[in-house]
């Protein structure tokens, strides 16, 4: 079988002044999954790495420069799924880690359940070796403008700024 | 949100998903993205899907789950990802996008809102984009 990745960096309004980040970005991360696939690596691992590296880039609505809740605090939420058992793992509500992607994975193989959520997944995180980071070194800049944003006209869901009219994004 | 679809040598099939939801949600909200089946689904006898987009409406209409089941039927990649994402679109009145692999290999993309970022490299080349067409 021929190795392939496929990815996506978020759907929404858009505004122009993000999209050559977003195509940067996932040509960094589609790169870095493929990587372990030429190398032979698992779709399994290879999912995580494309995710991990733009759970890393402020270009996108996942780990650092994910968007705030209504405190301005980062929630976070992910999940990963392995096609040859139907296994999963999936975490939400997970605050102060970079990366729920890798805790999702250790659900799936260090877990007997599915899904963990809030103080229960902070928990099973610190169990299996991750660390916590200060919160505020999650927030971008954009994230507390486009919060900023919300509260000045309301408009739940954007999680983009300058672009009005079109709600329903990622 | 972000997302992740990759099939390996031995023909496994895997899915990543991973969000920080939406601006202004609610404390406690949870949306599409750790739902098995709304943001997330693979499976090696069909295909695998990552999502993005209206939360609210993805969990509902089951978005992930409803491409994979289209393609079970028959469906090809990229017809299963459109079928889907506008039959929600125009049930929910909300946007979303999916990425798609089928066992085959073969890629479906498909966005009903304004823009969705998305790559995949398949015979060591890569494409990209975001807009529409």
């Amino acid at each position: 079988m021929e190795p392939i990745i496929l990815i996506h960096g978020g759907a929404g309004d858009i505004p122009q002044n993000r999209v050559k980040g977003k195509l940067d970005g996932v040509k960094v991360a589609v790169i870095a999954g493929h990587k372990i696939l030429a190398q032979g690596g698992s779709a399994l691992d290879a999912v995580e790495a494309a995710v991990l590296s733009m759970e890393d880039d402020e270009n996108f609505n996942a780990g650092y420069g994910s968007v705030l809740n209504l405190r301005g605090e980062v929630a976070m939420e992910a999940s990963i799924m392995r096609g040859e058992d139907l296994n999963a793992g999936a975490v939400t509500l997970v605050k102060d880690f970079p990366h729920p992607i890798s805790i999702a994975y250790k659900v799936l193989t260090d877990s007997p359940h599915s899904f963990i959520g809030g103080e229960g997944a902070k928990l099973f995180a610190l169990d299996k070796g991750f660390t916590t980071v200060p919160p505020e070194s999650l927030i971008s800049e954009n994230a507390k403008n486009a919060l900023e944003e919300f509260l000045q006209h309301g408009e739940l869901g954007r999680t983009e700024i300058g672009m009005k009219n079109e709600g329903g994004v990622g | 949100t972000v997302g992740a679809v990759a099939i390996d040598k031995y023909g496994h099939i895997a899915v990543a998903t991973s969000t920080g939801g939406m601006s202004g949600k609610a404390v406690g909200r949870i949306g599409d993205t750790p739902l098995i089946g709304s943001g997330t689904y693979a499976d090696d006898n069909i295909g695998g899907v990552s999502t993005t987009g209206h939360g609210e409406s993805i969990l509902k209409y089951c978005l992930a789950h409803s491409i994979i089941k289209l393609m079970e039927n028959g469906t090809d990649a990229n017809t299963a990802t459109k079928e889907a994402v506008t039959g929600m679109t125009n049930r929910l009145k909300n946007t979303a996008g999916a990425i798609t692999l089928s066992k085959n290999g073969d890629v479906g993309i498909y966005f009903s809102s304004k823009r969705m970022s998305w790559a995949y490299i398949k015979s060591n080349k890569i494409f990209y984009g975001i807009e529409h067409n």
